[in-house]
């Protein structure tokens, strides 16, 4: 499903260069569960941004199902991360000016669901991250591990093939992650591929692969846990 | 130094009342450190913000060194807020345009060193947090763990006689937050008050008292660990 060759980015800063990715390779099998991990600052969610195609890389190939997305235009790339992709960002990122619904229901709508359907996915996606109370609280008016339930609520309604979650349990106590754990492992059992960016040991003991970062370099690659 | 007596605080979303503080009582003695865990949406953050003096309550009343905070004016909210307490915000709070440096240094403007001193202090506590090689980056190109480190050494660079820090290492592995729970420890250690939320284990670990909300009320409060 991805395959990475000698993936670098390197931030431009007037002309100051920071190479945040050096040089990264590894593939990624359908329904594997990976976990990523490393030091602040070692690139974790530069990598996921590159994976998600949300940024391109400055150096190296990556294709996703096959493809070069290098290769890929616009419209491609829009199609793949509103349909297949499913992202928790670290920042959460969720519309301010939208409601907790609203905010759930934006991939929906832009997949072409109709809206008695995209009520019911949202609805679903809401509740299983226990916030229906809170569906018409904008993103001000929520605590922060609400948000961040909003933000994996969001990423999880599409269904999405691949999900990427860079810290999604950052905000939350630790009985909050298991139940979001338990929904990333429903979507895993599901056939489904995850990868997450954490630096929690008890979050990467339900992955079964350990991606280990270390200044922009893989520092370790090895099967772990969960089967 | 702090005295809590029946603490709420409920928010309007318009017609809807969201109590997220239900008559919440506790003394502060110099010196303690606090450590604040509880669900998400328990009522940690909006509790941090009363004690911080950033939000008033709707009921209960709240003295700090001995003074009712109700009847004081915004001068002298503002002095308190500027000279004695540190705040490390959940969501950072930096600001976008400027650099660490000038994020940092913003808490000596206020209290009005000289130029010199401010450039001694700053570079001093961006070294404590280990991102001195960061000081020209602006937030948007720092990480995650970045920008929450810089939060802190903000609030570290006043050497405050409160700190108060919510969620502090949510973005940072655990040899980096050991790294500023050291820095915690010292401040401690020079005779400061800290009060940190966090949902870490091993972070509340180092205080020498557990407060426990549930639901907006206080579900234990005991002492714990640290001497
Ligand atoms: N501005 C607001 N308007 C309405 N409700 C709010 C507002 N801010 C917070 N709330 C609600 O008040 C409750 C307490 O929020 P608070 O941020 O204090 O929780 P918390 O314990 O810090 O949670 P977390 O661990 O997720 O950060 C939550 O249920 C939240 O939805
Ligand atoms: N827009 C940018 N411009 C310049 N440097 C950047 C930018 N974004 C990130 N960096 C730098 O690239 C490096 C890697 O950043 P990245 O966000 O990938 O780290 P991370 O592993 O996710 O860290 P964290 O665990 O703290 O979130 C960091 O040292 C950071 O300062
Ligand atoms: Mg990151
Ligand atoms: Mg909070």
């Amino acid at each position: 499903i991805i395959e990475a060759k000698g993936l670098s980015k390197t931030y431009l800063l007037g002309r100051l260069e920071v190479p945040a990715l050096r040089g990264v390779s590894f593939r990624v099998r359908p329904n594997e569960y990976i976990a990523v991990m490393g030091p602040s600052g070692s690139g974790k969610s530069t990598l996921m941004n590159l994976i998600g195609c949300l940024d391109t890389p400055t150096a190296g190939e990556y294709r996703l199902d096959g493809e070069l997305v290098s290769a890929m235009d616009d419209d491609q790339l829009a199609s793949i991360r509103n349909g297949k992709i499913g992202f928790v960002f670290q920042t959460f990122n969720l519309l301010p000016r939208a409601d907790a619904f609203q905010n759930v229901e934006l991939p929906l709508i832009y997949a072409g669901l109709s809206k008695a359907k995209r009520r019911r996915r949202v609805e679903e996606a809401i509740e299983a991250v226990g916030l229906t109370e809170r569906s018409h609280h904008r993103p001000s008016e929520l605590s922060g591990g609400q948000r961040q339930r909003i933000a994996i609520a969001r990423a999880l309604v599409n269904r999405p093939a691949l999900l990427l979650a860079d810290e999604p349990t950052g905000n939350l106590d630790s009985v909050t992650g298991e139940e979001i754990m338990g929904l990333f492992g429903k979507l895993h059992d599901a056939g489904n591929t995850i990868i997450l960016v954490t630096h929690e040991e008890y979050i990467a003991r339900k992955s079964n692969r350990l991606i280990r970062l270390r200044d922009g370099r893989i520092e370790e690659d090895r099967p772990v846990g969960r089967v």
